[in-house]
């Protein structure tokens, strides 16, 4: 309840005009970020609590990447074992959406629940999106598969031992430079 | 060829290769020529003292001049072309890119756009927007929503009880963009969707723009008491984030889809990952 509460009152403060508009002082913007960091890490014990008891993935880690949107994520990216990546749909209806994960340039296969193959494939993240001078980042690429999700879903990201098949599926405009390149 | 055609079952972009930009899109059974630029307006500098010397600042958008479009230049054009997904990378200079992507059995088009750090060595603060130009006879009117709920008709260079005082039309102009922005004529209509709180505005007919990011070095005097130049580290934020658009035919309420969509964008899967050897099931 405490962590609940914690995430609720910094979600209420984000609610003032200068939060929702960037409006506030640099310092005030800082501190907005670290109640809401805090408040965010409190309520995934919370999270994990709940989908270890709603799947039985009883000793789940049900870690969270923050830093998905700028294609990153340190879970995957340190990992060289296979991922369960569980789906909550926060939408009171069933939802179908393409999910994108940062990994490393593997070869990988995604199952859903009942092991199914999901049809995936890894696209790699352009440089100029990385930013590679401005942070380091491990996984270039993302995973990306269609998800239909009710309400909770698993699918297993399983790493395949077999070479990934070279297929060149990138072209470059104009076609000069990029033989001069 | 001068062509780059991307296309799946639902969406078939066109791009010139020789500038690198979007020329027309095909979706709902509709074709519309589709031009996408960036831009920059220059922040005013004055000293606050008076009303009409105030600096462009964190909370008032005052451009100092006309718009400087980005993209006039060569634009370099990389295609990725997956079974799924089909993407167009964009770089049109050292601090703004973009990539544009279409999902298979996906009814729209998704512009995912990276700006900063924008640079303020000629002590010039910078206000980038991106641009959709547009054939469609909208005749002033766009649509822009009311913090997520209702579609607010809007009328360029007018307000709904009042004159307005238009001398500066740009910024006056300008309207809160929470969830999306759309214009129409008789036939066709363009929607674009946004992941986060913007200024947006339709400028001329058949134009949509939106703001995407700035950098300002001087406080406005509105409050706040200092610039918006968030330089913390170093250089100037970079900042990423997406653009969904929807050509459909034109419809005097919004589109059960769009709605449906600004909700998938607002409440997306929240994902969790563990290590595993065995995918679990829901009890």
């Amino acid at each position: 309840s405490e962590n609940l509460e914690s995430l609720s009152q910094a979600m209420g403060i984000m609610q003032h005009h200068d939060a929702v508009t960037g409006t506030e002082k640099q310092a005030v913007a800082r501190d907005y970020d670290r109640m809401l960091f805090k408040a965010i890490v409190g309520a995934e014990s919370n999270a994990r609590d709940a989908l270890r008891s709603l799947t039985n993935l009883t000793s789940g880690e049900f870690e969270s990447c923050l830093d998905l949107n700028i294609s990153a994520c340190a879970f995957t990216q340190s990992t060289a074992n296979n991922v369960v990546v569980t789906l909550v749909n926060p939408m009171a209806h069933a939802s179908t959406q393409y999910v994108r994960v940062p990994v490393k340039n593997e070869n990988y296969i995604v199952t859903d629940e009942k092991g199914r193959e999901i049809p995936s494939e890894v696209v790699p993240v352009p440089w100029q999106v990385l930013a590679l001078e401005h942070r380091s980042n491990g996984t270039q690429h993302e995973l990306v598969f269609r998800a239909s999700v009710e309400k909770v879903a698993n699918f297993l990201i399983r790493v395949l031992p077999s070479p990934k098949s070279v297929v060149k599926n990138t072209a470059q405009f104009p076609q000069e430079k990029a033989i001069d390149e | 060829t001068d062509e780059l055609i991307v296309e799946n079952s639902l969406v078939k972009l066109t791009f010139d290769t020789t500038t690198g930009g979007l020329k027309t899109i095909e979706m709902n059974g509709i074709r519309e020529d589709i031009h996408q630029s960036f831009g920059i307006y220059k922040g005013f500098r004055g000293n606050n003292g008076e009303a009409n010397n105030r600096s462009s600042g964190a909370y008032v958008f005052r451009p100092d001049g006309d718009i400087e479009v980005l993209s006039s230049n060569q634009v370099d054009l990389t295609f990725y072309n997956g079974t799924r997904v089909k993407e167009v990378y964009q770089q049109v200079n050292e601090w703004v890119s973009q990539v544009i992507r279409i999902y298979d059995e996906v009814n729209r088009v998704e512009f995912e756009w990276l700006v900063g750090p924008i640079p303020a060595d000629d002590e010039v603060g910078k206000e980038v927007i991106t641009r959709f130009s547009s054939g469609i006879a909208s005749k002033g009117k766009f649509y822009t929503d009311s913090n997520g709920r209702e579609m607010l008709e809007r009328v360029r260079n007018q307000r709904e009880t009042f004159d307005p005082n238009m001398s500066e039309a740009i910024s006056g102009n300008y309207y809160p963009v929470t969830g999306q922005i759309s214009l129409q004529d008789d036939e066709k209509r363009i929607t674009l969707l946004n992941d986060r709180a913007q200024g947006g505005a339709s400028l001329n007919d058949g134009e949509l723009e939106l703001m995407l990011h700035r950098r300002l070095l001087n406080d406005d005097a509105f409050g706040v008491g200092e610039a918006l130049n968030e330089t913390q580290f170093g250089t100037g934020l970079i900042a990423r984030g997406k653009i969904y658009l929807i050509l459909d035919e034109a419809s005097e309420k919004p589109k059960h889809a769009e709605r449906l969509l600004q909700h998938e964008l607002d409440q997306h899967f929240w994902k969790f990952f563990s290590k595993s050897n065995g995918v679990p099931s829901v009890n």
